[in-house]
């Protein structure tokens, strides 16, 4: 859970649709 | 894609389609630099090229069949490495200068406007000069980069993985991007007896890297604490990242 909470954005970036989405 | 379905030439394709976009600025600040006008121009650029590099992560193959806690420690610890060797590589036909960006251009002697960064320009133009003594070629840097981020994180890793066989998987991964790195070195013609010693040469460069980005995160921690540089976002969450784990 330390780990989610000290990256929700880098979490949310890596769950997200394709990498595409991303950029 | 399963990295070992993959021959060493797929793998290496894969991995030029996984490239990002080369980022720019935009709204470049006037010259000359102050300390908080370069240190804002960096940051900037860092945190968009953070966007892109979770991007270009997610192609490598097999790494999001990684655990997701397994790439979020991975990127934790490389990803100023990861910034720096893309800077590294666009820098690598301009003796003295750092390419930031097309739009962001640096001889070594701006640096003297930021306390503390010039050591950190002189490492990345030592680097970047070794980089260009040895002719690295662009699969090679593709390669090397997969490398860093691949080879990021070991111990902690193993033991707190929630997921036991992303630590296989990993293995599988690191083989299968030496393979593409020896492969690409075989393909280059170089004569059996010297292909080792290249591969040797490439890979005792990474140590290099990983310092500069040790010494480039206490530098940027150092900005952030002295309140010269706000930090936002992404950015901030990895420089964060660092700081707890190093606690």
């Amino acid at each position: 859970s330390s780990l989610t909470e000290r990256h929700k954005i880098l979490h949310r970036l890596l769950q997200e649709g394709s990498p595409s989405d991303i950029s | 894609i399963y990295p070992n379905a993959l021959s060493p030439e797929q793998f290496v394709i894969t991995l030029i389609e996984a490239e990002p976009p080369n980022v720019l600025l935009m709204n470049r600040p006037k010259k000359p630099f102050t300390e908080a006008s370069m240190m804002m121009s960096l940051t900037k650029l860092a945190d968009k090229e953070l966007v892109h590099m979770i991007g270009w992560a997610k192609k490598i193959p097999g790494f999001v069949e990684l655990s997701l806690f397994d790439q979020v420690r991975l990127l934790e610890s490389c990803w100023l490495e990861i910034l720096m060797v893309g800077l590294m590589w666009r820098s690598i036909e301009h003796p003295g200068k750092l390419i930031f960006a097309a739009d962001l251009i640096l001889d070594r002697d701006e640096g003297k406007c930021v306390e503390g960064i010039l050591e950190i320009f002189d490492m990345l133009l030592a680097t970047t000069s070794r980089l260009r003594d040895l002719k690295l070629q662009h699969k090679e840097y593709l390669c090397l980069k997969a490398m860093i981020l691949l080879n990021a994180n070991m111990f902690p890793l193993a033991m707190g993985s929630n997921d036991p066989d992303s630590s296989v998987k990993l293995r599988h991964l690191l083989n299968a991007i030496t393979d593409a790195l020896v492969w690409v070195i075989a393909k280059s013609g170089l004569p059996y007896r010297q292909q080792s010693n290249r591969l040797a040469n490439l890979l005792m460069l990474l140590s290099h890297v990983r310092h500069a980005s040790n010494k480039g995160m206490e530098h940027l921690l150092s900005m952030r604490c002295k309140n010269v540089v706000p930090v936002y976002d992404l950015l901030l969450e990895m420089l964060n990242a660092n700081t707890l784990q190093d606690h």
